[in-house]
């Protein structure tokens, strides 16, 4: 009776989503797991790097417990023998498997994804990605240069392909395999997974396929609405975004240390290509997600950011920063039980589809299936307009990226977590965030009912 | 030490409504009747201003006789099922200008001088950057660099950095002693 976990993180992905009402966003697969799912409008990374606060997360401790505030330090070794969410899985009877950006990699994560303790088979990871730096991208002048901004025509990339793309087509081969039995070893006939699927994009560079570009014209893309370094802020909290300053196409804007401000026709191509590698993401997600659907369908999902990105706001870009463009993240949960209970109810289909919000009328859903057959991926979700009478829940509490584990350990029907001590660096297994087992399976309405929620954050 | 009024059993007391200033307590459940009839359990054991509220009165049995701290947490549940009254994150810093520490965006740790510590409630963001020790990890409480705080009410966006307006200084108060 125990269910599937699939665990979806997208690195510096801020809730540019179509589920989270933004009005240009083309994200069409991850708002139809939104829309049979609970959509946390409040999730917030507890610090915005990718290192210390996936291992934030994957252990449910906040940094100042996990000592690294950096990515030169390993939590076991530097803080406390603190067991993750994949250990805690796999020590309880489940097979847990990797691909992808995950633990952050290097000796935040021991130069292994912390392994032997939270595989159960060594994580896979993209060999394209060795490319990440590389001078792919075409500029102005006809050559390729290693820039913030670059669309690539994917079948010319070193290795023929994109890390994301490979790693979708490893998990979704994987899920084959397993569904199987074959190929891969399992502890017993029905054992569960807990496989965990990391994206790279839309981190920089923004590295896509070109063709999706054209979903989002560059006179379509604004500018942040708040684009001035604001006053009164200090010196302190400022994040002079050195990750884009030495590429090559910032380098070459001669912008001022530290403040800048980019100029607008370049930030407007900043913005464009996060949309579209957004996107980009998103196909491939939607690809995963109707392999899980098909394959698993009583299966857990939950898709999270590892923090957010300042797109021009503030005169700021990147994370690096207390901001909340830089620490509010996606967060969505998919309940098995819930899954299972509403597709037989409602007789909606189990493979994501698109669905009809007032954001979305102005969007061509065609062109994007278009482009994804160009990028050589396998098909996506069929097009389909049929849209169901049930929408998203919404949770507009506050909730922290360390709820995460308690959470899916619940939904799963594992021991539930303690709460930490004050000092927990002796104590393995420990939550210092909470359950939101409780919102996710239906209980919302309890909740609700004893808070008042301020509905000016609404998106 | 809030612990040392433990003795057999955990008392989680129902959150006092409008005030949330204190969420659970732990205590024997002599002491937490009393307290909550006098105070909701405020003085029963240690509080925590920024957990959960919780709805109905819990209780747990602890299966030992009383023991040392690390043993009675392997048996402490959390109090799961409520809601949030703040959100935290934190930025380091090797310096208090960008412009003399061009790695403050991405300080090594054995650089880090200035921590910035953020709360999260529902209408405010309030964050103190505070001297950082770090060799024992830990802020100096006593020595704030600089404060930030936004009024998402009114300022959605944060452009506007209000910790000096003395209309907010009130909520900027109380957002405080929830981060402290």
């Amino acid at each position: 009776d125990q269910p599937n976990v699939l665990l979806i993180i997208v690195d510096d992905l801020r809730p540019v989503l179509g589920c989270y009402g933004d009005s240009l966003a083309i994200t069409p697969n991850i708002d139809a797991l939104a829309h049979d799912a609970t959509v946390f409008t409040r999730a917030y990374a507890q610090q915005a790097l990718c290192g210390p606060s996936r291992t934030s997360f994957l252990t449910s401790r906040r940094p100042d417990t996990t000592r690294l505030y950096d990515v030169h330090s390993y939590w076991r070794k530097h803080a406390g023998n603190f067991t993750s969410l994949p250990q805690y899985f796999k020590e309880n009877g489940y097979h847990t498997a990797s691909a992808g950006k995950i633990f952050h990699p290097g000796i935040v994560s021991n130069h292994s994804d912390d392994q032997p303790y939270s595989w159960s088979e060594t994580p896979y990871h993209p060999p394209t990605q060795a490319h990440k730096q590389d001078p792919v991208c075409l500029g102005p002048d006809g050559s390729l240069h290693t820039n913030i901004y670059c669309p690539v025509q994917v079948e010319e990339q070193p290795g023929g392909s994109l890390p994301d793309i490979e790693t979708t087509r490893y998990s979704v081969s994987w899920l084959k395999k397993w569904a199987g039995g074959t190929a891969v070893r399992r502890e017993a006939p029905a054992q569960p997974f807990f496989l965990a699927v990391g994206y790279h994009k839309p981190h920089i560079p923004l590295k896509f396929p070109k063709q999706f570009l054209d979903l989002y014209p560059i006179s379509s893309v604004s500018l942040a609405p708040n684009r001035w370094l604001p006053k009164g802020l200090p010196p302190v909290a400022w994040n002079p975004w050195n990750d884009l300053r030495w590429r090559e196409d910032i380098a070459a804007l001669n912008v001022s240390f530290p403040y800048g401000p980019l100029p607008d026709f370049y930030a407007r191509y900043i913005r464009q290509g996060y949309y579209a590698a957004t996107s980009y993401t998103d196909s491939l997600i939607g690809e995963l997600l109707t392999t899980v659907d098909h394959l698993f369908p009583d299966t857990i999902i939950a898709f999270i950011g590892d923090h957010g990105w300042a797109l021009g706001e503030h005169q700021e870009w990147s994370k690096f920063s207390n901001f909340e463009v830089s620490t509010q993240v996606p967060f969505i949960i998919r309940n098995w039980r819930r899954t299972h209970n509403d597709t037989a109810a409602h007789g909606i289909s189990q493979h994501p589809q698109s669905f009809n919000q007032p954001e979305y009328s102005g969007n061509d859903h065609s062109t994007y299936e278009h482009f994804s057959s160009r990028t050589g991926c396998e098909s996506l979700p069929p097009k389909s307009a049929k849209s169901s009478a049930r929408k998203a829940v919404e949770y507009n509490g506050l909730v922290e990226l360390v709820d995460l584990f308690p959470t899916l350990v619940d939904l799963a029907g594992l021991p539930t977590l303690p709460q930490c001590p004050r000092d927990s660096s002796q104590v393995r297994v420990c939550t210092e965030g909470m359950s939101l087992s409780h919102v996710v399976q239906g209980n919302l309405q309890t909740v609700n009912s004893n808070t008042k929620h301020n509905n000016h954050r609404n998106t | 030490n809030p612990w040392d009024v433990m003795t057999n059993e955990v008392f989680i007391s129902p959150a006092e409504p409008n005030k949330g200033n204190n969420v659970w307590s732990v205590g024997s459940e002599r002491m937490a009747e009393a307290s909550d009839t006098k105070h909701k359990g405020h003085t029963a054991g240690r509080s925590m201003p920024w957990g959960v509220e919780t709805n109905k009165v819990k209780h747990q049995q602890i299966h030992s006789k009383r023991t040392d701290l690390l043993e009675f947490e392997e048996y402490f549940k959390p109090v799961s099922y409520g809601e949030k009254k703040a959100a935290f994150s934190q930025y380091p810093r090797p310096g208090p200008t960008p412009s003399r520490n061009p790695d403050s965006d991405q300080p090594h740790t054995r650089d880090v001088t200035i921590m910035g510590y953020s709360i999260r409630t529902h209408r405010f963001r309030y964050t103190a950057w505070l001297k950082f020790d770090n060799q024992t990890y830990k802020p100096d409480w006593d020595h704030i660099v600089a404060e930030e705080l936004y009024d998402h009410k009114t300022d959605p966006q944060e452009d506007h950095n209000v910790v000096g307006k003395r209309f907010y200084t009130r909520h900027k108060r109380e957002v405080y002693s929830m981060l402290v």
